[in-house]
């Protein structure tokens, strides 16, 4: 599926 | 990656190795609540569950690493290590973790963007972060005298989440779709509850004081 754009922070 | 999440990241790893600099060097974890960085590891421990599954840049997994790995050897060092839990101010640091731990789970499991077990944990990792610094702040408010380390340490996580607020800011703007409601409010609860230790770490460091919180 495709990420959430907020998981590409830490 | 913008300047914000970049200047973000960046004084989140120099809080963490300012914690780190003062238990492995001065061998001393007087002021700093276990409660806390027991919080933190397992905020990293459920929020980075796709570590091996997901990649996103070799920085992000480095980061990851870094922030998993920093924060378990700092609990290790205060439970463990035999010189460091000695100077832990253990009956000072009385905070339940349960009482923070329940709420967020269950919150999360009610608000989140997908209920399945990754993003529910992620939202409870953001919803826990939000919440991890207050066993420190009421360690801070019993102890009052702050050495200048743990003084750093603070102003540091402090000033990552005002970077990332930035960053969101700039996001939204710069990127199309980008509306995250979950992070952006637990991210602005927990840079709020920075905002009175942030006042008198500014007066102290006005007035050339020592940092000293009103009883």
């Amino acid at each position: 599926r495709e990420q959430p754009q907020n998981h590409d922070e830490l | 990656m913008n300047i914000f999440r970049f200047a973000g990241d960046m004084t989140h790893l120099a809080s963490v190795l300012v914690l780190l600099l003062k238990i492995h060097t001065i061998k001393s974890c007087a002021g700093v609540s276990l409660k806390t960085q027991e919080l933190y590891a397992i905020v990293f421990a459920t929020r980075y569950l796709d570590i091996f599954t997901d990649f996103i840049s070799l920085y992000n997994t480095f980061m990851k690493l870094v922030f998993l790995g920093s924060s378990f050897s700092i609990v290790w060092y205060m439970r463990s290590h035999k010189i460091v839990r000695r100077s832990y101010d253990k009956d000072q640091d009385t905070f339940r973790h349960y009482f923070l731990i329940v709420p967020c789970l269950l919150l999360a499991m009610i608000i989140n963007e997908k209920f399945t077990f990754r993003e529910v944990l992620w939202t409870f990792s953001l919803f826990l972060e939000a919440v991890a610094i207050l066993p420190q702040l009421v360690l801070l408010q019993r102890t009052r005298n702050i050495d200048n380390l743990t003084g750093q340490y603070i102003f540091l996580l402090g000033a990552y989440r005002a970077f990332y607020i930035f960053n969101w800011i700039y996001r939204y703007f710069t990127e199309p779709h980008y509306v995250h409601w979950i992070p952006w409010i637990a991210g602005l609860l927990q840079t709020l509850l920075y905002g009175d230790f942030f006042y008198y770490y500014f007066h102290s460091w006005k007035n050339n004081k020592k940092l000293q919180l009103p009883a």
